[in-house]
């Protein structure tokens, strides 16, 4: 489904140049449970937002269903993306002036095939915050409600970057249980960065990044 | 060192009320490394605030060496914390406009006895990227920065929000261990709140917050 060819990304800071992803070729299958492991600081946020078509690529080529991501004018990337694509981010992921149902109703605005807002709150646990803005939720359930807008797009692939870093062990469960049924049912292409190896247990692929570059393996405890 | 009493905290929002804390009492003992333990949404960070003098109980009261913290204004409130308080908050920590190396410099501008602020980013690892904007460092190296800043004050009490949630096992291990030598060689007294279990191993005294309340255990493990 996506497909990653020779993909570096190089930063430029005045005189120094911060080279962090140095040819990656990487395949996620459609379907499928990715998880792409790596230490901090490895490229984890950069390679996923290039791949979510956040980010371009300072060389290589990303293939989205055939097509190539760096053919697309940022229009028709901001098309793509706000369709097909769920992106929980690290940080940041919640609009401050909207309440948390609100930041799930405007996201699926655009959705082909949304799954009702109030209903992707109560899954996450968060019914009774639904007037709350995200200075008034803790730092867990904003990650939380940001998990929903995410899911309630229903969209045909999921970005997560490190989706249970905020939360306590028993609401991160419930949060990764969501998202494994989301890809058994529903059968929603799903790509979650984390430095947590237990996670990596419910991967069909597991890709390890280093600053040396990438390697993939089967979950041999996956179908 | 600091004592909470019949400490309450809750929130209005229009006609609704929603308590969080309901009558703490706690103890946080001198030169003791406490963690205080809690699912999301707990109260933790509402906790955190409230003994680290950033926010105010709805009722009860917080002594620091024996001072009423209520009594304080907000300029002698703040001025206590400049000096004495190292806080590393769960998001949001570092300024945007500011260079990993400015942000700790800025820190230590009016504490007592400050580390080199260089030496302080080498301690997290981070020596090779003082010169990165917040936007240009990863999540976990954000979290380090801000980790190196509260160090650098060399503060009698340091207060650290999830310090470890957006990092990988070995960063997270070599974080914590910085804490525990800072209170094992220089004294301080550190709170550190989290949800991830085997950080308390490291406490002397643990705290439990719950919705019903908050209890107290001694770390068998411990001196
Ligand atoms: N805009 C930027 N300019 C310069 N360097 C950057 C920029 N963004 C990221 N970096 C650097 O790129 C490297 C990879 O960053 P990235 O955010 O992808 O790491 P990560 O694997 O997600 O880490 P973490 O687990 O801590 O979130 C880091 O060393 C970081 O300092
Ligand atoms: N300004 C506010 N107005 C209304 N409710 C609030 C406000 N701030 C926090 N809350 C509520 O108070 C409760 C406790 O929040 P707090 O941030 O202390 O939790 P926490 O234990 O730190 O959780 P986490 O582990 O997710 O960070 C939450 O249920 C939250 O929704
Ligand atoms: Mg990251
Ligand atoms: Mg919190």
């Amino acid at each position: 489904a996506i497909r990653c060819e020779n993909v570096h990304k190089t930063y430029i800071m005045g005189e120094v140049t911060v080279p962090v992803l140095k040819g990656v070729d990487l395949t996620i299958n459609q379907g499928e449970l990715t998880v792409i492991l790596g230490a901090s600081g490895a490229g984890k946020s950069t390679l996923l937002n290039i791949i979510g078509g956040i980010d371009r690529p300072t060389e290589g080529h990303v293939y989205c269903a055939g097509k190539d991501l760096a053919a697309m004018n940022d229009r028709q990337l901001t098309e793509h993306r706000r369709r097909n694509v769920g992106f929980v981010f690290q940080f940041y992921n919640l609009a401050p002036t909207l309440t948390a149902l609100e930041n799930v109703i405007s996201a699926v605005e655009i959705a082909d095939n949304p799954m009702d807002p109030l209903k992707a709150l109560d899954m996450v646990g968060l019914a009774d915050r639904k007037d709350h803005f995200p200075s008034q939720l803790s730092g867990g359930q904003q990650q939380r409600v940001s998990i929903a807008r995410a899911l309630a797009k229903n969209p045909l692939v999921m970005f997560c970057d490190e989706p249970t870093g905020a939360l306590d062990a028993a609401t991160g469960r419930m949060a990764l249980s969501l998202l494994t049924s989301l890809n058994e049912k529903a059968g929603t292409t799903i790509v979650i960065v984390t430095h947590a190896e237990p996670i990596a247990r419910l991967a069909h692929r597991i890709l390890r990044l280093t600053m040396e570059g990438l390697t993939a393996e089967d979950n041999p405890n996956r179908g």
